[in-house]
């Protein structure tokens, strides 16, 4: 043990230990993460060479290998729970990234959360056991956060009850979607509905790309990699072209939305639910910016420990580099901000468990603050966290910047979430959206609840800038 | 009002009172530009692209209200008296370098004064010399496994010179003592000049 570590871990005036249960919860639950983080540390089947050290195509497989047995392990340890599934991730993962990534969250969410009874029992175990393998495919080459602006079309064609999906344009071309590009055989893909010669607006629908057995692509699907990127080297981020594909009309996600066989469409009875899993993901994406800024900071403020350089008095022997107050003043802010965002990201996650309950009971009412207020917090946490870990990184002087610090692949890995799931200014606008229609509501006598509820004053009071 | 909403700046209800106001007061403000250009007759789109900076403002000043109201609310359940301690002076210090970042928004607003930004920032700095004897113990509570770290200058040991020695040693580049391209490149370079 590094005798400087030693002697700050002594002179702590707290126990580490009470606050990582807070941070988990509780004991128990430390516990069970500690018991789950043995499991895939004692197991030589997850050791691998450094990814560093590897060709793009070589920790694609690393990657695809550890993700198979991520799977087989988890069965065989019978760990179901999402959380304990989280944990056991993660540890395998470190700050890799996971090419079946997309398949356990969105287009697993997607089936959940979007498809009838009928269409869960169909999909639903064929995505258990990997025999349909999903991403979801949403963000085209022209086209992002604006949905609306989606191109990609599926038109309903009565006399053989089938949607024809077609990418009308190259910017039309699904792209970005995370183990799309070599390994899903099917996509949840998002497309404008055409039906009775009118445009529905967006709906999702199940696409089969790739054929289940040999893999190759289907006929008029054009799909593959969209090449390297900053990060994400173990993730086949790929393209998707449809060159009007036939699929069946039960093809089409329809627990809210649906399209009779005659082609008559029935709306969804609010367009928000379309967005619940995206109001999901953002939840989750806050807890995120905590995570990757607290390993960031674990890593700064440990080394800062360590390093010794420079000197505070002439002739005296160089002193850790933590006892700078420039250096403190870089870091402890941010250590604030990582555990803020702990616990926000411990109280969306809450919040969404339980308004999504509310949901699933037909109760809307708290889901357009959830929205505004997921929309904002991904957009707050993950800018100060993203402008955080490069702080870190620069903090470690020159060996911040080889990768053996961790902190590029920490950077790397999580800067796409200022932009990915709804690009930070655009999520900021949607909040705006959501304030001034508070606003406006409480100007004109309604009393609002909830997180806004501070502008039931404001109309009162004269808020004016202070002339000093 | 003129006088300063917060009465002490240690006091962590008076501070997250003090980001409520200048979150009212950005939503306020943005609220009343983008309606009174559409009172002018320009048309929604038009006036909401030409706030559109002030209403992003006004949803961050939101945000960070929520995020210091979470982070103070979450104290009142730590039971344990050094935890509550050392998370007090984070909580405090997240806030006032928020407002020592944003102090423009919080003295326009009336809602701090000159002199009280002034020991805002002394404030700040008196809680890095609190902090950092605890600094070591504070990351170690996010209880990373180095593993999860992947990061030899974080190692949980604190080895990191000879570890990061044995990790360069192992980079492709090092598989032979002279890499292929100097045969087939730089010797021929150098017998020609």
């Amino acid at each position: 043990m590094n005798p400087d570590l030693s002697r700050e871990r002594a002179t702590a005036s707290f126990n580490p230990e009470t606050i990582t249960h807070i941070l988990d919860g509780s004991p128990e639950r430390t516990r069970r993460r500690r018991e789950i983080e043995r499991l895939v540390n004692d197991d030589p089947s997850f050791q691998h060479e450094d990814p560093n050290f590897l060709s793009r195509s070589e920790r694609y497989e690393v990657a695809i290998k550890k993700s198979a047995v991520m799977v087989q392990k988890m069965r065989e340890h019978g760990i179901s729970d999402p959380e304990e599934i989280y944990w056991f991730k993660r540890n395998c993962l470190g700050s890799q990234t996971d090419p079946l990534g997309l398949h356990y969250s969105m287009f697993t969410d997607m089936l959940n959360k979007q498809c009838s009874d009928s269409q869960r029992q169909k999909w639903l175990p064929l995505a258990r056991n990997l025999q349909a393998i999903g991403t979801y495919a949403q963000t085209e080459m022209g086209h992002g956060t604006h949905l609306r602006g989606l191109e990609t079309t599926a038109t309903y064609d009565p006399s053989t009850q089938e949607f024809i999906l077609n990418s009308p344009t190259v910017s039309s071309i699904k792209w970005w979607p995370g183990g799309l590009g070599k390994t899903s055989n099917h996509a949840v893909v998002l497309a404008q509905l055409y039906t009775q010669g009118e445009c529905k607006g967006l709906q999702a629908f199940i696409v089969p790309i790739r054929h289940m057995g040999t893999h190759e692509p289907l006929p008029g699907v054009v799909v593959g990699d969209i090449g390297p990127k900053f990060g994400f080297d173990e993730t086949d981020n790929g393209f998707l072209k449809f060159d009007k594909v036939r699929i069946p009309r039960e093809n089409m996600l329809m627990k809210y939305a649906q399209v009779e066989p005659d082609g008559t469409y029935v709306k969804p009875v609010s367009d928000k639910l379309t967005y619940g899993t995206m109001v999901f993901i953002r939840s989750m994406i806050v807890g995120d910016s905590a995570r990757s800024l607290s390993r960031a900071c674990t890593i700064a403020v440990r080394y800062s420990a360590v390093r010794h350089q420079s000197e505070i008095r002439a002739g005296e022997p160089e002193p850790q580099i933590l006892d700078f107050q420039t250096q403190q003043y870089k870091l402890f802010p941010l250590l604030a901000t990582a555990y803020a965002f702990q616990f926000v990201g411990s109280y969306m996650s809450q919040t969404y468990h339980r308004i999504t309950g509310d949901i699933q009971q037909g109760n809307l009412n708290e889901l357009p603050e959830l929205h505004a207020l997921s929309a904002g917090l991904k957009a707050f946490t993950t800018w100060a966290a993203n402008t955080g870990i490069e702080e870190c990184r620069m903090a470690c002087g020159g060996h911040g910047y080889s990768r053996c610090s961790g902190i590029p692949d920490i950077y790397v890995t999580f800067t796409p979430a200022c932009t990915y799931e709804g690009e930070n200014t655009v999520m900021m606008l949607q909040t705006a959206r959501f304030l001034v229609k508070s606003y406006t509501a409480a100007v004109s006598g309604e009393r609002l609840s909830g997180m806004v509820s501070y502008l039931n004053n404001v109309s009162s009071q004269r808020l004016q800038p202070q002339p000093l | 009002s003129g006088r300063s909403v917060v009465t002490d700046i240690n006091d962590l209800d008076s501070l997250v009172e003090a980001y409520k106001q200048r979150a009212a007061w950005s939503v306020a403000s943005a609220s009343r530009s983008f309606a009174a250009d559409m009172k002018r007759g320009k048309r929604k789109e038009d006036a909401w692209n030409k706030n559109s900076v002030d209403l992003v403002r006004a949803s961050e000043a939101h945000c960070h209200y929520v995020v210091v109201r979470l982070f103070t609310s979450k104290l009142s359940e730590i039971l344990d008296v050094a935890a509550h301690r050392i998370l007090s002076s984070l909580c405090l210090l997240y806030a006032l370098h928020g407002i020592s970042r944003n102090a423009g928004d919080f003295l326009q607003v009336g809602l701090l004064s000159a002199s009280q930004i002034e020991q805002v920032q002394q404030r700040i700095k008196d809680l890095l010399a609190v902090i950092r004897p605890n600094a070591v113990a504070l990351v170690d509570a996010f209880d990373y496994t180095d593993s999860q770290l992947g990061s030899v200058l974080g190692r949980y040991d604190g080895n990191v010179y000879d570890n990061m020695f044995e990790w360069a040693k192992k980079s492709p580049l090092n598989k032979t003592q002279v890499h292929e391209s100097f045969h087939k490149y730089l010797k021929p370079l150098q017998s020609k000049l």
